[in-house]
């Protein structure tokens, strides 16, 4: 199941970018 | 309605000023968003993590709840 909103989390806390 | 990186800009910040004391559990939330991206731990992985981690800061929580996909929620005790 896609994630998009989690892995937007992600990037932005580990790399401040957006995916 | 679609949450933008401002959005998580924001949450991250909570997350810092509540456990501005204890960096390390910032830390550790970085930890478990690194194994979500490098697809060590899946959705429902980060959900048991993050309900570990958050205990007991229900608003951090219910924040968090708003990133994940439909049909997913961690469950805060009252």
């Amino acid at each position: 199941l896609a994630a998009p909103q989690l892995i937007m989390l992600a990037n932005v806390a580990l790399t401040g970018e957006v995916n | 309605q679609r949450l933008k990186v401002e959005d998580a800009l924001s949450y991250l910040d909570q997350v810092k000023l509540q456990f501005g004391s204890q960096p390390q559990v910032y830390n550790d939330f970085l930890d478990i968003m690194k194994e979500f991206k490098s697809q060590s731990i899946d959705t429902p992985g980060v959900i048991s993590r993050v309900s570990q981690l958050f205990k007991g800061h229900p608003d951090l929580i219910m924040g968090f709840n708003t990133f994940l996909p439909p049909g997913y929620k961690i469950e805060v005790q009252t």
